[in-house]
């Protein structure tokens, strides 16, 4: 869906939209295919449009089961088969329970706010909520990159304040493709 | 070309008052 900033509004930089996946429990595990599990909420292109749908929405830390929000660029498919995803990756840095909405918010900010300094690179960015913890995710285009990944994780660092032994990792979408796992 | 950037005050300035930017 196109949508355009509303007079008055800040544009950004990009069209963003959220999606949620829930991953389904019982009998559905194995009819419902992780994309057919997807569900857009909002579609948005400036900063009132963004605040319009993320006030509305359950914040990260009150969200139950296994689940995920995902805030990627219109047209990419929060997918690792989609092309823009293909031959990328994503950093991946895991809280402890307790941090998620403080980071997932700071990090969708720098996002929106072109903060990574990476050109077109950044595709998305993924909150998972797990039970023993919680993780987020910000994916690019091309994993074999190096300066854009060293720049997207020291952009990471300085914008989500991590406790200094917070593990971050670097893991292709092919990796994940392979082991069928996220993380 | 030229980027839109924001940093995170003012986005969360955006939130509080929208109009008021």
């Amino acid at each position: 869906k196109d949508v355009e900033p509303g007079p008055g509004e800040h544009a950004l930089q990009y069209t963003y939209c959220f999606w949620f996946s829930r991953k389904p429990t019982g009998r559905n595990q194995q009819s419902t295919s992780f994309e057919k599990n997807m569900k857009i909420i909002g579609t948005f292109r400036s900063v009132e449009q963004f605040w319009q749908i993320y006030s509305h929405m359950i914040r990260a830390n009150e969200l139950t089961g296994h689940s995920d929000v995902h805030v990627f660029k219109g047209g990419i498919k929060p997918l690792w088969e989609d092309k823009a995803n293909r031959l990328g990756g994503k950093w991946i840095v895991r809280l402890r329970k307790g941090l998620v909405a403080r980071c997932w918010e700071n990090l969708i900010l720098a996002m929106l706010g072109e903060q990574f300094m990476v050109g077109d690179e950044v595709c998305g960015a993924v909150v998972s909520i797990r039970f023993q913890e919680d993780i987020i995710s910000i994916w690019n285009r091309s994993a074999n990159e190096n300066q854009v990944t060293s720049r997207i994780r020291d952009t990471l660092c300085r914008v989500l304040n991590l406790p200094p032994n917070t593990i971050m990792e670097y893991k292709t979408h092919n990796e994940s493709l392979k082991d069928r796992s996220s993380f | 070309g030229t980027r839109i950037i924001y940093d995170r005050s003012f986005l969360l300035k955006c939130r509080s008052s929208p109009m008021a930017n």
